[in-house]
């Protein structure tokens, strides 16, 4: 038996959109440490992890881990039904093949309830080790989403460089080149606007905007973004789900032949 | 350019 009753119910809709364009069909795996989700694109060289932590939610049981394989695109269907101030609790019995979606209004004068069938979907997880990565990049969620459209309308490549003046962006293509560097910014008031960079060695890599661009479709869940950069590494950009737990996108490096 | 796996810097589990 599996219940989870989540009182902010747009958050898992927001969640829903920021990855239902990556991955088709993925697991969403419960136990008593939370919901979650670890999908590879089609390709393999994107990775999103989701964590939406047990305490985040009112109430919260999962009798046994369960794997609940969804249609990410048919999830994101029967959610767009919920209002965006309703509560939505999410609904399995052990065995069944199905789930189901429960939206409250909060005067809770309507109650829904969206029954979607679950597939059996072979997943590959990963294992992702902790490391050292040498840069942190701290931004803005909406400004780094507008890099990447703007360097997109460019090239279809982004090389990212984090050096002691600041990290920047860089695209080229058939028109031109552009550049965008950000630099460290602390001194506003509001700590989200901040821009704040930890260098332990300059780091420059290069990935494909249209992951990025995608990825980006996260910004509505956190005022910031972090970009984790390793020479040797994907790029990880995580936007944290306040009080709750954190989306996260790996993104492989293009190398040289 | 080319890109590489995530296979290739993480290992499989599950």
């Amino acid at each position: 038996m599996l219940e989870l009753r989540l009182v902010q119910g747009s958050l898992l809709k927001k969640v829903l959109e920021s990855v239902k364009d990556l991955v088709t069909d993925a697991n969403f795996d419960c136990s008593a440490t939370g919901f979650s989700l670890q999908a590879m694109d089609s390709s393999h060289v994107a990775l999103v992890a989701l964590l939406l932590r047990s305490e985040g939610f009112e109430h919260y049981r999962c009798d046994r881990n369960l794997s609940m394989g969804m249609n990410l695109n048919n999830m994101s269907k029967m959610l767009k039904c919920a209002g965006n101030d309703d509560i939505i609790t999410i609904k399995a019995d052990d065995g069944s093949d199905t789930v189901t979606f429960m939206f409250e209004s909060p005067t809770q004068d309507k109650i829904a309830d969206f029954e979607m069938k679950l597939m059996d979907i072979d997943s590959e997880h990963l294992g992702i080790p902790e490391a050292e990565y040498h840069a942190i990049v701290r931004m803005p969620s909406a400004e780094f989403a507008r890099i990447c459209k703007d360097l997109s309308s460019i090239g279809d490549t982004v090389v990212i460089s984090v050096t002691k003046e600041g990290v920047k962006f860089s695209t080229r293509g058939d028109i031109g080149t552009a550049n965008i560097v950000c630099r460290q910014n602390t001194s506003v008031d509001k700590p989200e606007e901040s821009t704040i960079i930890e260098m332990n060695e300059p780091v420059s890599l290069t990935f494909a905007l249209r992951y990025m661009n995608s990825f980006t479709k996260a910004t509505p869940l956190a005022n910031s973004v972090t970009i984790s950069l390793s020479s040797e590494l994907p790029v990880v950009v995580e936007y944290k789900i306040a009080e709750m737990g954190y989306i996260r996108f790996y993104l492989a490096p293009k190398i040289e032949d | 350019c080319k890109v590489q796996s995530l296979i290739s810097y993480y290992y499989k589990w599950g």
